[in-house]
Order: structure tokens, then C-alpha cells, then sequence
């Protein structure tokens, strides 16, 4: 995904931690190559 | 000038005080020169993070989830996941702060994430909401704290040793040395002074500072040090850590001594002066006069570069309708230039020698920020923008009167987000109490 400013995000799936278990979901961030 | 003395900012809160004021701030992104203004797009409204939950009777530091809902410069309204519309949680924090992550990091970093008590057990299965309420929405990067700390490093170190304008003798320059750095401002302490009190305040991208020789090498006045008081363990600041003036083409059309031109007044920096060129300094450097308010040998002309956002074409002022201070002592009200050139026998600089450059900066009227009060520039205050002529920013410093606001332009590093003390460990100046303006 790329905004009309030319910030670039991308999606990672990110790890989450409760006292229910672990899981991952999918989230956006923006680019740290950039 | 009236100095502000310091007063203490226990007691002030910029979160509460964007909030019962109603009022915004100026977002980061308008402050290039401050940490993380160049790559603040990452943060707005909406993004989530994880925070230490203080909603908790555990007796260890749990974290759980929020989300942006307003910003104010650096710090940022949260809430925390599951309030929903419920307010009452609510919490300002700075988001370059060391306890503000992106999501993730717990799990990384073996941490739990625990819902807070008073919403425990609002949903029996905390992981399919989390789910829902994550899938597709924003985090920060996960280099944020890297990014917040590499932000923070300045080139600048204790004992080196700089020219800067001599504060009691504005037309000259004397050697200081750096003292200490704080969040990029420098406290310069100047190299005769035996006791280290003689000192001044400026950003290191402050045009008042330049690398050791820069004086003698365009004609500048300079006050040499005593021999006798330099201290041989002070070295000279590295040349290419001073910000580059724009290159200005001096053609065949150039500033002359005896133009006359609108500028700030350095003394007062509320005003707009009648101003002359005094002397023309090499590399687009000029000394400037302020008419009426000269001293005979010339001691209180100070040094604007030819690009300076500082300096106006005659008929700025009237054209932008802003007050122009005529000459002290100069009768002949109101003020009309076309007299003033023809009783004085002078001219206007061009038009096209000044910076017109107008920078698409951000700032909107009303918005909250710190800025340096330049007649005292060791205070850094709770201010708002109240004008904008094209790039230059009236300043109103809150709980002042109107006498003691600042014309600074929008590119200043003397301008800084809200949240910027408190990042950099600087002391804010709140909002003046009645009782101090009294």
C-alpha cells in the first residue's frame, strides 16, 4: 500500500500474547526500509 | 526587553491542557528540524500500540493494547482496546516515550498482554476480539524506538568551540564553547568567562553559530579572545556541522550600503522595523541598522544573510497589513515610505534580491507549540501561532501579554512540538499566571 504522500506500508503479521495462548494477526506497517 | 523569569512547571499538563482549551497542535511534521520530523507520517489517529496497562491489581508491569485518538504534537490521547466509545480511561503519553511499542513487542519480548480490570470480563474471548479489532489496522514500525533514539543523537559535543553573536554586542562575534546539549539546543558559554556564566542559548542549526574563522572570512566584526583565557582541552567544532546558507548569486544587482528595507528587529522581536544596510559583507552577509535606534559606532548592527526569512522589501508591511515601526523619533505620522526615501535620499533594496520562498510549512492560526522566547532563549514556553504572513509565524506566548509575542519564521529550530521539553528533558515554561503578569 503506497498513500497519496508516498508513504509506503506494509503488512506483517504481527504476534500477540495473552494469558489465553498466543495467535498472529495481520496488521500495517509502514515501511522501515524506507 | 521585559524578562520572563522561570517559573516552575510542576502543575502543568500540555494533555490537560489541549483538552479543556479545546485546541490543537501543531503536528511534528512541521518541526523538520526536531527529532522524528521528518518520519512522524507513521503516527496518526487510529494507529495502535502497546502501553503499560495501569488499569491492573497484578504486581508486575502488564502491558495491553490502545489506540490513537487525538495527538498533540508529540504525546497522544490513548485508549486502551475494549473501551470503545467510553472515555473514562483515557490517557495523554508521549509516543516517543521508552514504554510505548509497537504491537508485537510483548509477545517478543515474552510479555503477557492483560486486559484492564474494568473491562475484564466485558468479552469472554479476548482473542477473537483482538483479532477483529487488529486485522487491517496500523502499528508503528518496529525500528519506532530505534528511529525515536537515532533522532536523538547531536553532532554537537561539550568543548568545542564555535563563534557566536556577542549577546551585549550584537554587530560583532566572539568564540564560545559548548557547554551542554539538550535535545539540539546549545548552552554556549563564551571563552573569557572565568566563572562559566556568560552564556547563550541557540539550536545548533541557530544562524547565529558558525565554525571558527567564519567572521574573519566574510568581514564580520569579532571580538578576539584574551590568549590568556583559552583552555587548550576546547577544540574547534567541525565545519560541515553548521547549517549551509542558501547560495545567493550576487549579479550585477546587489544589496548596497545606505538601501533601505523592513526588518525584524533583533532587540525586539515583535516588530517590524525601518531598516538600512549598513555595510556589505562577503558571501551574501549583510549588516543591518535599524533606523532610529542606531548607536554612533555602529554596536547594535547585526548581521542578516541576504536569504534570511528576516528581512522584507519596503511596502512588506503594508502590503501583508501588518504594524511597521517607523524610526524612533520620526514624526511624521503615518509613516509613508515614498516621503521617507525621498527626505532620506535613499532607496528601496530590490524586491527580487529577498527570499520569497514560502515553504508549504503546516502551521495553521491557533495551533499549540514551544517555542524559545529569543529574548530569553534558555526558556522554551507554551505558545500559540496567532498570524501567518506567508512563511512568517506570529508567536503568542500563552499567558503573556501580546507585547511579548515573537515574529519567527516557520522553518526556526527555536520552534518545537508540543511534548519536545519532555522528550529532551528540557524544562517547559507553562503559561504565565495572572499573578506573574500582575
Amino acid at each position: 500500500g503506497t498513500e497519496p504522500s508516498g508513504r509506503k506500508w506494509e503488512q506483517k503479521q504481527v504476534q500477540i500474547k495473552t494469558l489465553e495462548g498466543e495467535f498472529s494477526v495481520t496488521m500495517w506497517a509502514s515501511d522501515d526500509k524506507k | 526587553s521585559v524578562n520572563k523569569a522561570p517559573v516552575t512547571v510542576e502543575g502543568f499538563s500540555w494533555g490537560n491542557y489541549i483538552t479543556s482549551n479545546n485546541v490543537i497542535a501543531a503536528p511534528v511534521t512541521c518541526f523538520r528540524h526536531a527529532p522524528m520530523g521528518n518520519c512522524w507520517g507513521d503516527i496518526a489517529e487510529g494507529v495502535r500500540i502497546e502501553v503499560p496497562n495501569t488499569d491492573s491489581n497484578l504486581p508486575t508491569k502488564v502491558f495491553w493494547i490502545s489506540g490513537i485518538v487525538k495527538l498533540a504534537g508529540y504525546n497522544a490521547l490513548l485508549r486502551y482496546e475494549g473501551f470503545e466509545n467510553d472515555s473514562s480511561l483515557d490517557f495523554w503519553c508521549n509516543i516517543c516515550g521508552p514504554d510505548i511499542h509497537p504491537v508485537g513487542w510483548c509477545a517478543t519480548s515474552g510479555k503477557p498482554l492483560v486486559p484492564p480490570q474494568s473491562i475484564q470480563h466485558k468479552y469472554t474471548n479476548w482473542k477473537a476480539f483482538l483479532v477483529k479489532r487488529l486485522t487491517g489496522a496500523k502499528t508503528l514500525p518496529p525500528d519506532f524506538s530505534q528511529k525515536v533514539s537515532e533522532n536523538m543523537q547531536y553532532p554537537f559535543k561539550p568543548s568545542m568551540r564555535v563563534e557566536v553573536v556577542d549577546k551585549t554586542h550584537l554587530c560583532r562575534t566572539r568564540v564560545a564553547v559548548v557547554e551542554s546539549v539538550i535535545g539540539g539546543r546549545l548552552r554556549l558559554v563564551y571563552e573569557e568567562s572565568e566563572d562559566k556564566t556568560d552564556d547563550f542559548w541557540c539550536h545548533m542549526y541557530s544562524p547565529l553559530i558558525h565554525p571558527i574563522g567564519w567572521s574573519r572570512s566574510i568581514g564580520h566584526r569579532f571580538k578576539r579572545t584574551d590568549i590568556l583565557k583559552k583552555q587548550e582541552s576546547n577544540y574547534d567544532a567541525p565545519s560541515h556541522l553548521f547549517i549551509k546558507v542558501k547560495d545567493v548569486e550576487q549579479g550585477s544587482e546587489w544589496f548596497k550600503e545606505g538601501m533601505k528595507l523592513e526588518a525584524i528587529d533583533p532587540l525586539n522581536l515583535s516588530a517590524i522595523c525601518v531598516a538600512t544596510i549598513r555595510k556589505v559583507l562577503a558571501e551574501g552577509y549583510l549588516m543591518i541598522g535599524i533606523d532610529g535606534s542606531e548607536a554612533a559606532d555602529g554596536s547594535d548592527w547585526f548581521c542578516y544573510h541576504a536569504s534570511s526569512p528576516s528581512i522584507f522589501p519596503v511596502g512588506f508591511c503594508e502590503i501583508n497589513k501588518i504594524e511597521l515601526t517607523p524610526p524612533r523619533g520620526y514624526t511624521k505620522l503615518p509613516f509613508k515610505w515614498f516621503d521617507y526615501l525621498r527626505e532620506t535620499g535613499s532607496i528601496a533594496a530590490p524586491v527580487k534580491l529577498f527570499n520569497k520562498d514560502v515553504p508549504n510549512h503546516g502551521f495553521r492560526v491557533g495551533m499549540k507549540l514551544e517555542a524559545v522566547d529569543l529574548m530569553e532563549p534558555r526558556l522554551v514556553c507554551v505558545a500559540t501561532v496567532t498570524r501567518i504572513i506567508h512563511r512568517l509565524l506570529r508567536i503568542h506566548f500563552d499567558g503573556w501579554e501580546d507585547e511579548y509575542d515573537q515574529w519567527v519564521d516557520c522553518e526556526s529550530p527555536d520552534l518545537y512540538p508540543v511534548g519536545w521539553c519532555q522528550l529532551t528533558g528540557y524544562q517547559l515554561q507553562p503559561p504565565a499566571p495572572q499573578s506573574n503578569k500582575d
